[in-house]
């Protein structure tokens, strides 16, 4: 690298130049975002690159983040459990300073469901905190306890709450996901499950406020 | 594309057109979106006595007069940005992921003395 070049960079606050080794699509959310501004007029943009209008909170930097876990195949299908995944989101790049002010989990699944769901078909849906190793934290109580009637495309999770006081959760964050048929529905575990087999991907939207943001503004 | 600065040659301290393309310096494969954006940068005179247009500080007025008596021991004023707008980047970062981050300041909209 060029000296210029890294001090540049460094300037974005980037430690390196990247180089992708295998890009994901652009997830439509930062799409959206990107596109407002950039079709926001010019020059009198009265924008606070220091906030995320579109979730309302503060932030200059937004950040989405792939899944890396993986099922919990030993323990499942189990009655009414149908389906049991370890989430781990590698966090290792956010930087010293950076205050998370907003953290969004979303479930993606691969088909809307078009069946009408049997009455009293309900899955449950629950989070909880884990260890690096998938382990879930005895007696801790879950983060998201939800049940949904119908599948959607995807689930969207508000996970700030939880990770509470924006503190960094460390170098990653661990969670194990868990669906189940509601046991009191009509009709065998494994057609109640049926849905859930469709969870496509899961995803974190993080939105931090990096050092830029925090310190006293430049004046002119 | 959005406005761009007037391009007629005039010496006074103004916005001067600088397109920045992320592809000549070599950023291409990282960086997703834009290609490039209108940066600009300050040139010009700041000349006594100075124009209201151009966008000078009180200390400005005073130095272009001093400059103008005795031209060889205090310089002009210098001709900086003003006023800047930010643009925001969507990359990939060193893991893959998609990011989008807004800078401040990062496009010349006026200059001052």
């Amino acid at each position: 690298l060029s000296w210029q070049e890294s001090s540049l960079l460094k300037s974005l606050g980037l430690s390196a130049k990247p180089s992708p080794r295998s890009p994901v699509p652009v997830p439509p959310v930062l799409w959206r975002i990107f596109q407002r501004r950039k079709e926001l007029p010019r020059p009198h943009q009265e924008l606070d690159s220091c906030r995320v209008e579109e979730f309302n909170v503060p932030g200059n930097i937004v950040r989405v983040f792939a899944d890396q876990g993986r099922f919990l195949p030993e323990e499942q299908p189990q009655g009414w459990l149908c389906l049991r995944k370890l989430l781990f989101f590698n966090l290792s790049v956010l930087e010293e300073g950076e205050r998370l002010t907003m953290a969004q989990l979303e479930l993606r699944f691969q088909h809307n469901s078009y069946h009408s769901p049997r009455p009293g078909q309900v899955l449950e849906l629950r989070l909880y905190p884990a260890s690096p190793r998938g382990q879930p934290q005895p007696g801790r109580r879950p983060l998201v306890e939800r049940s949904f009637v119908q599948l959607h495309k995807s689930l969207l999770f508000k996970l700030s709450a939880a990770l509470k006081d924006g503190k960094m959760p460390g170098r990653n964050l661990t969670l194990v996901l868990e669906i189940s048929a509601s046991s009191g529905a009509s009709g065998s575990p494994r057609s109640l499950c049926a849905g859930s087999d469709a969870l496509e991907a899961a995803s974190l939207l993080v939105v931090t406020l990096g050092r830029q943001c925090r310190g006293p503004r430049r004046r002119r | 594309s959005p406005p761009s600065p007037p391009v007629t040659p005039s010496p006074l301290c103004k916005p001067r057109r600088l397109y920045i393309s992320f592809s000549d310096v070599g950023w291409e494969n990282w960086i997703i979106a834009p290609q490039g954006y209108l940066a600009n940068y300050c040139r010009g005179d700041c000349p006594f006595p100075l124009a209201a247009e151009l966008n000078s500080t009180n200390h400005a007025v005073l130095q272009t007069m001093v400059h103008s008596l005795d031209p060889q021991g205090t310089p002009q004023p210098c001709c900086v940005p003003v006023r800047l707008s930010p643009i925001s980047i969507l990359y990939y970062d060193n893991s893959d992921n998609v990011v989008l981050r807004h800078y401040e300041d990062m496009v010349v909209d006026e200059c001052g003395c």
